[in-house]
């Protein structure tokens, strides 16, 4: 069972895209997939719109059960969405003990997906560290700008920080350069920056594409929403690139 | 002396940019401008490079001065630094009594400037909390695309809580549409949808301009960096706006 954080603590990388496109990718492709957000802000469910009634909260703080908290949302694709709810488990488990592995622990019972995808919050939070020592694989959607560069640094020290003191081996796996404009020099100097850094990790960019979005307002993936989309294509690469990756 | 938050929980809705062409512009005009970082990631210390050594963290628990915390970045132009000690920073503070209004109690003697700007980070934090209480009036950044609308919801309704919890007014005075691309129809009618429902304050949209994003590499505002460009037409017509706000 793949499980993935999609993390990238710099705000508007394209992180909630690309958990939604992803996820829908890989269950087109047959691969059962559950979507976790651990975002107060809940845009998973917000894009999907899906009726619920239980979320991250009273799975995290509630004991619920994992299946009381997981809505299908497509054929093969689950999500178990979040709301503000989940700024109030933040506080609770905040005082707890063991409370950066609740998620690890919540969790070891869902064993029955292929993939498992964490949507995480611009910030370096306690349901941050939650995800990163939960998937212990991070994909970095990092947006082609000089700020979103400064913000990876960071990043990477947080996940060294969480590998020594939990003696856990969380591995940035996946680079996904995102908001891709190949018409700047912007673009192409950040993404040769990141294949500099992390050679053999940065997968073909995502490009600016107003589909991405328009799609989250028709409550779509992009493959439903602009198949022939140069978003779509992307995408597409990105899920093959994926399956190859094991 | 104007106080302003720039607050918008949804990631990468252009808070920080605002923050430095907008204080680069009053300052350029001869107000003297301080802004204040409040964001973990500290990118209006990455976009300006000062050599500091006291920021946000001294200021709010160390109790050291404001002198001791502000350094020049410009003529007429201040800031008062964040990095991530200002994650310690709230940490220590969320065990506080009295903990919205701290950054109000410490700032009360701050009073020799025309213009503070306050720099928010993405989310709905403590850090958060204490820049609307302390400066009462909010500046909005929204991207002009569906997710950026959700987010614009979540927000009015935190203030609608401070307001009744803390007996304070605070009050969202412009709403900022940024991203705006005007090939687009998501570009337009987001904006239509803005101006629906915050009639007379939205303001004339911040265009997409990659110079925006590479005078952050360079360590410019858009008005030293680019000063032809859309950029820099841009927040000018932003900045006589906040000037005749008054
Ligand atoms: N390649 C792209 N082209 C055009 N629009 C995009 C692209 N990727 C994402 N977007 C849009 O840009 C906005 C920001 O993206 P998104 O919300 O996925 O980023 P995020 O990293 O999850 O943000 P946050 O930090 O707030 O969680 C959204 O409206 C999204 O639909
Ligand atoms: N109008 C614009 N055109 C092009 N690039 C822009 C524009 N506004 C901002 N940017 C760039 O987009 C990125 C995100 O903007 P910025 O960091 O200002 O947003 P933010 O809301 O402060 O993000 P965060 O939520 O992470 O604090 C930055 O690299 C910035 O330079
Ligand atoms: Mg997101
Ligand atoms: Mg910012």
């Amino acid at each position: 069972m793949k499980k993935i954080a999609i993390i990238n603590q710099k705000g508007g990388t394209g992180k909630t895209t690309t958990a939604v496109n992803l996820g829908g990718g890989l269950a087109l492709e047959g691969y059962k997939t559950l979507l976790v957000d651990v975002d107060p802000q809940g845009n998973l469910a917000t894009w999907f719109n899906p009726e619920y009634e239980r979320s991250l909260y009273h799975f995290l703080v509630e004991d619920e059960s994992p299946d009381s908290c997981i809505v299908e949302v497509r054929e093969n694709l689950y999500l178990l969405p979040s709301d503000k709810t989940a700024a109030q488990a933040e506080k609770i488990l905040t005082g707890q003990t063991s409370r950066e592995t609740i998620l690890m622990r919540k969790m070891s019972e869902v064993d029955d997906y292929d993939v498992i995808i964490v949507d995480c919050p611009p910030s370096l939070s306690l349901l941050n560290q939650n995800a990163l020592i939960y998937a212990r694989t991070a994909y970095l959607p990092v947006s082609m700008n000089y700020l979103a560069l400064v913000g990876v640094r960071n990043l990477l020290e947080n996940i060294r920080q969480i590998n020594e003191i939990m003696d856990r081996d969380v591995k940035v796996s996946l680079v996904i350069p995102t908001f891709y404009d190949k018409r700047t020099n912007e673009s192409k100097e950040i993404y040769e920056t990141l294949k500099e850094h992390f050679d053999g990790k940065v997968t073909e960019p995502i490009r600016t594409n107003v589909r991405l979005s328009e799609a989250s307002s028709y409550n779509q993936t992009i493959f439903e929403y602009a198949p022939n989309s140069h978003g779509a294509e992307d995408y597409s690469t990105l899920v093959e690139r994926v399956i190859e990756n094991g």
